[in-house]
């Protein structure tokens, strides 16, 4: 060796273009993965940088080498490709009686789903999924079992129950990036704005149902059936707006507030509104977390549904993998769901915060919002926003749908999007 | 494809009569529900 670099003639010529590029590259990935290996060791990162980034067990670290996304997006193209008419009705009948669906509740003739894509995302005939009357109630958001429920503990951990826990800022983003940005005042801001602007300090409001007379001074403040906003053409009173009933379903013979709900709940909320104790989300004192899984199955009806009453105020798209969300892997994956694509609508309702999140899998990977329109999953090309980069997740707020709620509001039971297939 | 659910609802009264408020579900693990059906009630 040491006599040929003595006898070899140096010769200078140019490296060959895909060489240069070859070197670059390779520079380019040693200096991600430093960056990536100090973000590990964690070092003085300012706090927001020590967000939680879910690694997953070993499994997932197996399973994330598979091009899930890519095979889900692609199995979505191919469930796009248009059937023959004479096919459909048979294809669909061997779907529906294997995964078990109830073809006497499709709304369409079965001829009308051109690919099994639209069949998926079949809406049912009216009437067949009555909505749970108790205005009280939080019903299901769409058909699925229940894999678990329960009490949220202190500390933001999920009960563990069979092996599943995560922690609600992996899965929701964390409260406090909601607090400190202050940017969308919460109804409980606005409600004490709008009567404050009446010359109402915080704890002497008083609210009456029927007529206030007008030698109540405090009552001049506040008539129970007065308007208080009014949405998209829909007026609502404070009883209303905070039980989500808009005005119209008052009994007006009567005079008195009647929406569902006991009305003196919803004064009595908002007098605490109107205070300012009811203003965190996740902290009310004399409230508790508690959350609910629902899974639904390839022959359950896809499309989800408001559980409850609320304004929706802010979603938070986290663009993970698509594994799986089978039950079976779910009880022997941790922390799946935080590593899965999903989009998380937060918001209020009139207990306090609330929140749901759809969860993508593998063959349903396509999440759709009805009143968000720039939402898009499941994409192929994801260009990494600043939000993405900050927490892991694309923000929007829906504040333009009513300024005064500083959110879009819901009622229970009307429909809010579904998954699509791929 | 599945749907988590996180809210804050009142707190329910262990020692208080039945009925006394607070939330609490309805439904069993495993259950299952259809779209509508009451998860929960206050």
């Amino acid at each position: 060796l040491s006599e040929a670099l003595r006898n070899t003639k140096t010769e200078w010529y140019a490296i060959p273009a895909a060489l240069g590029i070859g070197v670059v590259g390779f520079t380019q990935i040693r200096k991600n993965s430093s960056k990536a290996s100090e973000y590990e060791s964690g070092g003085d990162r300012p706090e927001r940088e020590k967000q939680i980034r879910p690694m997953g067990s070993w499994q997932v670290q197996i399973m994330s080498t598979i091009p899930l996304k890519l095979i889900s997006y692609y199995w979505g193209r191919f469930n796009e490709i248009p059937l023959p008419v004479f096919m459909r009705a048979p294809g669909f009948k061997l779907y529906s009686w294997f995964f078990g669906v109830n073809l006497d509740e499709v709304a369409e003739p079965l001829e009308s789903y051109r690919n099994l894509a639209e069949f998926f995302y079949r809406q049912l005939k009216p009437g067949c999924r009555p909505i749970d009357p108790r205005p009280n109630s939080v019903v299901s958001p769409a058909d699925g079992k229940v894999l678990q429920f329960g009490e949220v503990r202190s500390g933001g951990m999920v009960e563990q129950v069979k092996g599943m826990t995560y922690s609600l800022d992996a899965l929701l983003g964390t409260q406090g990036s909601i607090h400190s940005e202050g940017e969308s005042p919460n109804a409980a801001a606005l409600v004490k704005k709008k009567l404050e602007g009446k010359g109402v300090e915080p704890g002497q409001t008083t609210a009456r149902s029927g007529k206030g007379g007008d030698s109540d001074p405090d009552a001049a403040v506040y008539q129970a059936e007065e308007e208080f906003a009014n949405v998209n053409g829909i007026s609502y009173t404070l009883p209303s707006l905070l039980s989500g009933a808009p005005k119209d379903t008052k009994r007006a013979n009567s005079g008195d507030v009647s929406v569902p709900g006991t009305a003196s709940d919803s004064l009595e909320v908002g007098r605490e509104i109107a205070k300012g104790t009811a203003s965190s989300w996740f902290a009310n004192p004399d409230k508790r977390l508690f959350f609910a899984v629902i899974y639904l199955a390839p022959g359950d009806y896809h499309r989800f549904h408001s559980p409850v009453s609320w304004v929706v105020e802010r979603r938070r798209h986290f663009a993970g993998e698509l594994y799986s969300v089978s039950p079976w892997l779910q009880s022997r994956l941790k922390d799946l769901f935080v590593l899965n694509e999903r989009v998380v609508l937060l918001g209020r309702w009139r207990h306090g915060m609330f929140s749901m999140t759809p969860v993508g899998a593998t063959n349903v990977g396509s999440i759709r919002i009805h009143f968000d329109r720039e939402l898009r999953t499941n994409t192929l090309t994801h260009n990494a926003t600043k939000a993405d980069e900050q927490g892991g997740f694309a923000e929007a707020t829906y504040k333009g749908a009513s300024a005064l709620l500083g959110g879009y509001p819901i009622t229970k039971g009307s429909e809010m999007g579904g998954f699509n297939l791929g | 494809s599945t749907v988590v659910l996180v809210f804050e609802a009142p707190a329910s009264n262990p020692n208080g009569p039945p009925g006394s408020g607070g939330f609490r579900f309805c439904v069993e693990r495993g259950q299952t529900v259809k779209m509508g059906e009451a998860l929960g009630i206050v």
